[in-house]
Formats: C-alpha cells, structure tokens, sequence
C-alpha cells in the first residue's frame, strides 16, 4: 500500500 | 495597462491547458518583464509554475497587475482560436475584465470576467536532484501509456545508469527502459540509484501540452517531488508532483 503526500511536507 | 500580443493563438492554447488540467483559477502576474503564475491544484499534490518572458510575445507592454483568471472559462474560449489567428490579451481597468482577442480573417473579441485571486507568492521549491534526464516528450508519454494499462501509479526509476518507468499491477507489469544511448534521451545527468512512485494521472495531465518531440527535463530522486520542465512557444512550464510512500 502506497500512500499520496501533499508538497507541503517539502516545502521547507 | 497590459496589453499582449501572441503570433499563434494555438500555442497560447497549449500553455492553458496544461494550466487546466490541474487548476480551477490561476493569478497571471504581469509585469514589464512578461507574466508569471505559480499554484498548487487543490489537493497540493501539484506545483504549476509558468514564465513567459516578453520576449515570448509579438507585442508586449505592461505594468504591474495581478489577473486572476478561472481556467475552465479561459481554456473554453481558447478552444475557439482558428490555427492561424493572432490573439491579443488586454486588461479593460474600468469594466475590470481580461479581453481575448482573436484576429483572423475576423476579430472576435471575448471579455472575461476577472477573479480575485491573489497572487500566492508561492515558489518553485529549490530542491537538489540527484538526477536529471532530458527525454523526447513523446516517448515519456507512451511509457506512461504502458504503465496505464497494468495500474494507477507508476515507479520512476534511475538504476544502474538507465532510467525505468515501471508499473505493477495485482496481475500485471509494465516497464520501459531508457538506456544513455537510446535516441529519445538527450542526456542523463545521473547521481545515484533512484525510485520514487506518483500518481499517473497527475503525470499525464503534466505532461499533456507537450507536443512528442518537446524535450522534458525531469529531475528525480528517492521518494521526493519529480519536477517536469518544459518550454512551449517561448514560455518555460514547470511541474513538481509529490510522491506517493509506502504506508
């Protein structure tokens, strides 16, 4: 099972 | 005031759509130097990012404006353009409207009402890639349509100095490789061993305004963004999908 991130978790 | 003119009406059209496919409304910031537009579709799972030097433009003069514009009412009235039309952008300040302006053997102009959305100021991440391949277009495409056909997401992969798209299904698998000297790649600018998993509508909606032998540079890494770059008609396209992770 995969689950989708969002791009916040990159934006740093 | 902004007023622009574009020599093609069509490739304009490309540069919406691709807007489209993954945002309801967009800002254009406009400035002397061209327009710009960074957003998010509404999951933010997607990082749109568009520039349009002036240069990109038959006639250019602005200053600075924010324009915010619903996509889906816009990429309607661009489906109207003829092949050979010029097409002319130009803010209306009194009446507070975008016209869209097509000039062929008529001149058939549009209002379009103006939204306000605000300029998101967001950026395009700066994020160190340990890979970057540049790829014919049209290949990249049939390898999403192969990895279509077995599931809804899609490994994209850097090993051993090739580049994989892979897919698998609960049955089934797919896998197309690209090796250095394969005539869709241009270059490979290869770090490390890779794979990070998305989504692949995001990436076929990404990938959409790319006519086949547009070159798409794409930079991956290990369970990290891929980001999509290309230019249409003068005006440069970035992309950047979150991966999906094991759970």
């Amino acid at each position: 099972k995969t689950k989708q991130l969002t791009l916040e978790a990159f934006f740093k | 005031m902004f007023k622009a003119v574009i020599s093609e009406a069509k490739e304009f059209k490309k540069i919406i759509d691709a807007a489209s496919n993954l945002l309801d409304e967009i800002c254009f910031e406009v400035s002397e130097d061209g327009i710009k537009a960074r957003a998010m579709d509404p999951s933010h799972v997607a990082l749109v990012s568009m520039d349009i030097p002036k240069e990109a433009f038959e006639e250019y003069e602005a200053d600075v404006h924010d324009i915010g514009i619903d996509l889906e009412a816009f990429k309607k009235i661009m489906n109207r353009a003829k092949a050979k039309d010029k097409l002319i952008l130009e803010l209306d300040e009194e009446k507070n409207k975008l016209n869209v302006i097509f000039k062929g053997t008529a001149r058939r102009k549009f209002a379009l009402a103006l939204y306000d959305v605000s300029s998101s100021n967001l950026q395009v991440p700066d994020i160190e890639y340990p890979n970057e391949i540049l790829i014919k277009a049209g290949a990249f495409v049939d390898a999403l349509k192969d990895a279509d056909l077995v599931n809804d997401h899609v490994a994209l992969k850097v090993d051993d100095g090739k580049f994989i798209i892979y897919a698998k299904g609960d049955l089934n698998e797919s896998e197309t490789i690209f090796e250095e000297d394969s005539e869709d790649i241009i270059s490979m600018n290869i770090g490390e061993n890779a794979r990070s998993t998305f989504n692949l509508e995001y990436l076929k909606d990404m990938t959409k305004a790319a006519s086949s032998d547009d070159i798409l540079k794409i930079c991956i890494g290990t369970d990290m963004p891929v980001k999509i770059e290309y230019d249409i008609g003068g005006a440069n396209l970035t992309f950047l999908l979150a991966p999906r992770i094991e759970s």
